[in-house]
């Protein structure tokens, strides 16, 4: 899904 | 979010505290690597493409604006700042850091996890993330003393990546389809670089003694 396709960590 | 990469971020948020309140307050960059702070600055600003078009959280975009605010900072104060720069020590700052932004751009054009832009920029940042530390370490090797800040810095600067990589052991064991390979690699090479400072560093903390690096 788009949450991991979006980087989350720093 | 869990406590390692809290404790990962917030580590890495004082190193570059600590470089910047050194730098500031002493007027002086003296051991520290222009290059690498450099790299860094590019680090963050190839990293962080994403930070006007993909909210994550307030956390997440104080921080981009914090690391990317600090590292171009840090390279100001060397490049212009009057006083500063006349303690920088080009001479001795010599890594060809070039040499490190070409290879990491191809190995990011050949191996990423997805062939957009934005993906391909986003590994880059990872892979020179990895070696940016290089230029400095040499430098250290170089000028033989280390400062204590400086020496509190990289050894930060190391700690943080090593708290990363607990949080990926974490987010694999917690989160299923929590899996990349690039990231953990290229983490673990970037903290295996830092193994050998931080051997020196703690045993000249447990003696007591001046950290010296071995020629």
């Amino acid at each position: 899904d788009a949450k991991t396709e979006n980087h989350d960590e720093l | 979010m869990n406590i390692f990469r809290l404790a990962g971020d917030m580590t890495h948020l004082f190193s570059v505290l600590v470089l910047l309140l050194k730098i500031h307050t002493i007027k002086s960059c003296a051991g520290i690597s222009l290059k690498t702070q450099e790299l860094y600055a590019l680090v963050f600003a190839t990293r962080y493409l994403d930070i006007f078009t993909d909210y994550i959280s307030l956390y997440n975009t104080c921080m981009k604006l914090i690391f990317l605010g600090s590292s171009f900072s840090i390279v100001w104060y060397i490049r212009r700042h009057k006083i500063v720069r006349r303690s920088y020590d080009k001479e001795q700052d010599t890594f060809r850091h070039h040499f490190l932004i070409l290879p990491c751009i191809i190995l990011a054009l050949l191996i990423n996890e997805k062939f957009t832009v934005k993906e391909v920029m986003w590994t880059f940042s990872l892979y020179l993330e990895a070696v940016a530390i290089l230029p400095q370490l040499v430098l250290l090797q170089r000028t033989r003393n280390i400062d204590n800040l400086t020496g509190q810095y990289i050894f930060l600067l190391g700690a943080y990546r090593s708290l990363y990589i607990l949080n990926w052991i974490y987010r694999y064991f917690t989160e299923q389809h929590y899996v990349h390979w690039i990231t953990w690699i290229s983490g673990l090479v970037q903290t295996l670089l830092y193994a050998d400072f931080f051997y020196y560093y703690f045993h000249s903390w447990k003696n007591n003694e001046k950290l010296q690096l071995p020629a």
